[in-house]
């Protein structure tokens, strides 16, 4: 199964995944690459999750995956300034 | 709504700003423009006071830039991150950078600036993001029409949590102070019109705005909305599918257009097709249905077709003869909703213009906001 919630994953859903984790990483604190690789079991739920509070956040349908109402949010022109602060 | 982490606010109510560098997509005028009436929104609902500086370091700079540019978060091409600002604090503090790779716009086209400072500016005062999607602090951009564009509840609510409302007025110290002037129920308005959908009257150098279906009207000075306008403004009309506002004062008059004052005015009203002997108008008002203007002057009224821009011939006319029950002088009138409404001293007049006669007549208790 990927690391990340996403159905089958191809060369296009490798770069949303990426898009999607520096999103994450900018807006709401998700931390990648930090996270030891041995932990990475965990991460899919670290993604999950800080999909969930994004999702949340901007009024979005939470689900937790990376479907494509959450994709367009994310490619929406906004403003640089997180939107949740650690 | 949501403050900033840490909350950090300005401890003083008299703000710095100064815009250090300009987008080429915008006339620099523009641009002073749209920021000034950004900061303005914020004013309206707090005691805070901003002065636009132009050299050395100001609370607030702001700025046009690519890609990295000095702070920690470089822009990042069209599209996508369209903008940041910083928290109150020194230094960066309260800063705000707008993405050069943007097309920046007074309009719906490209990324309109007015309304992205309005959120930057939050920011600058202290606001996070809000997840109200009417919130102009919601973190994604979207148009509205800047002209009828109002802080959401969300808004007014999150940036008065830091500094609370606007100072209210001081008792009145002099006779044309903001009450006296306007708490007088028979105030004889000078002119009145519509701009989107409120309703303006002007008196003195006053002006205050309403719902049409409400009875509370707020006050502000007419030089702190439109700077460039006297006081005094005797006739005033809109043209909304244009949105342009005309104003008529003694024989100039001045045009808005999406709110911001168009160059080469104010202009002669000769050059609209009055006769030498006019020297002011008393009140005018913009027929939408007809597409032709009424311009009031004394016991007498001229018809200008908007669309032709040329006065109607067979003019002038008798108030009186044309709108029976209305005159022989009005102060002031605006059109809503196929009416004419005619202020003739504490009397506003509903006149229907397709019946061609008055519906209601009251007094009307404009006190401008005591």
């Amino acid at each position: 199964s990927g690391a990340v919630p996403l159905t089958n994953s191809t060369g296009s859903e490798e770069n949303d995944v990426l898009f999607a984790e520096r999103y994450l990483e900018t807006f709401y604190g998700f931390v990648m690459d930090g996270v030891p690789v041995t932990k990475m079991k965990v991460s899919p739920n670290l993604m999950k999750n800080k999909l969930q509070e994004m999702q949340q956040f901007l009024g979005l349908k939470v689900t937790g995956r990376l479907d494509a109402s959450t994709l367009d949010m994310m490619h929406m022109p906004r403003c640089g300034v997180p939107d949740v602060h650690e | 709504f949501r403050t900033l982490a840490g909350r950090p606010v300005w401890r003083k109510r008299f703000l710095t700003y100064r815009i250090n560098s300009y987008t080429p997509d915008m006339k620099p005028a523009d641009v002073d423009y749209a920021i000034q009436k950004a900061f303005q929104v914020w004013s309206d609902v707090t005691p805070l006071k901003f002065r636009k500086i132009h050299s050395g370091e100001a609370d607030i700079m702001i700025g046009f830039a690519s890609g990295a540019h000095g702070d920690f978060n470089p822009f990042d091409g069209r599209g996508g991150i369209i903008a940041h600002a910083f928290g109150p604090g020194p230094g960066i503090g309260g800063d705000t950078h707008f993405d050069e790779a943007e097309t920046w716009t007074a309009n719906y086209r490209g990324t309109n600036l007015f309304l992205v400072a309005v959120h930057e500016l939050g920011h600058s005062l202290g606001l996070g993001h809000s997840s109200d999607p009417k919130a102009i602090m919601f973190p994604t951009y979207s148009y509205v029409d800047p002209n009828t564009f109002r802080l959401s509840s969300d808004d007014v609510r999150g940036i008065q949590s830091l500094y609370g409302g606007p100072e209210r007025r001081q008792p009145p110290s002099h006779p044309d102070s903001t009450e006296s002037a306007t708490c007088n129920p028979i105030l004889s308005l000078d002119a009145a019109t519509t701009v989107g959908n409120k309703i303006i009257f002007f008196k003195d150098r006053y002006f205050g705005w309403r719902n049409p279906e409400s009875p509370k009207s707020n006050i502000s000075l007419i030089s702190s909305f439109w700077p460039n306008l006297p006081s005094g403004i005797q006739a005033a009309y809109e043209i909304g599918d244009r949105n342009q506002v005309f104003f008529f004062k003694d024989d100039k008059y001045w045009v808005i257009s999406n709110l911001r004052p168009q160059r080469l005015y104010p202009k002669n009203v000769r050059s609209l097709g009055f006769p030498n002997f006019v020297e002011k108008i008393d009140a005018a008002v913009f027929n939408p249905l007809l597409y032709k203007t009424y311009f009031f002057v004394g016991s007498q009224y001229w018809r200008y077709d908007e669309r032709r821009q040329l006065m109607d011939p067979g003019y002038p006319k008798f108030i009186t003869k044309a709108f029976p029950g209305i005159g022989p002088k009005i102060d002031a009138v605006y059109y809503n909703n196929r009416h004419y409404y005619f202020f003739q001293g504490s009397v506003v007049s509903e006149y229907d213009v397709l019946s061609h006669r008055v519906t209601k007549r009251l007094k009307h208790d404009i006190k401008l906001g005591c």
